[in-house]
């Protein structure tokens, strides 16, 4: 994905 | 965060605890899938492993409790406390025709070749085929008590409102992930037919029976 790798979703 | 998010999370949560309420109160299982419950409680534990490695933010440590513990309860519920309402008959679902293929397309298809990651894959694209032995199971009872086609509802709009979660976050982040993009939309259009059944029956007090 475009952002940073950080899983910020459920 | 946003307002489609938000509200797509407490959709999620609504659509759990009316399941387990359900369940709890009417000490039954009837209608309800357990093999659909054991997947969701196998999402849940696949993507939130990093609970304890990665803090984002006290809500989303906390959800992801909830939303795991809930989860674990209502299987406990189903084939524990409950097992002899549960209606195993109906719920003939071949959960391994889901789990082996998503499975090896998590190992195919990911952002990243590490194990964290192709158990969040798996997880992303199993939630969104775990509904299917629930809907399966409607089709052959041919109907759905009216709180089991709330929590449908519910369960269903929840990851509806993470597609809009998307676009918001594209257009005002640059937050783009295919793969949940891609996987939520297969989620959404698994729940149409019943969304068309919900809003032309449900919502006018009828009660959710498919086409004999």
């Amino acid at each position: 994905q475009m952002s940073s790798g950080q899983k910020d979703e459920l | 965060m946003n307002i489609f998010r938000l509200v797509g999370d407490l959709s999620h949560l609504l659509a759990i605890f009316v399941l387990l309420l359900k369940i709890w109160k009417s000490r039954s299982c009837a209608g309800v899938s357990g093999k659909s419950q054991i997947l969701f409680a196998l999402v849940f534990i696949t993507r939130y492993l990093d609970l304890f490695t990665n803090f984002i933010s006290v809500y989303n440590s906390l959800m992801k409790v909830i939303f795991i513990a809930s989860t674990v309860a209502t299987v406990y519920l189903m084939y524990i406390k409950f097992k002899a309402t549960y209606d195993s008959n109906h719920d003939t679902f071949r959960i391994e025709f889901l789990v082996v293929p998503v499975g090896g397309l998590a190992f195919l298809v990911n952002h990243d070749f590490t194990p964290l990651e192709i158990l969040w894959t798996f997880s992303i694209y199993l939630e969104s085929v775990a509904i299917l032995p629930q809907l399966f199971m409607i089709s052959k009872t041919g109907e759905a008590e009216t709180i089991t086609s709330h929590y449908l509802f519910a369960l269903g709009s929840y990851r509806a409102l993470y597609l809009l979660n998307w676009i918001y976050r594209y257009y005002f982040e640059g937050y783009f992930d295919l793969i949940a993009v891609v996987a939520g939309c297969v989620q959404t259009i698994l729940y149409c037919d019943f969304f068309y059944l919900y809003i032309t029956k449900v919502m006018w007090g009828k009660k959710l029976s498919l086409p004999a």
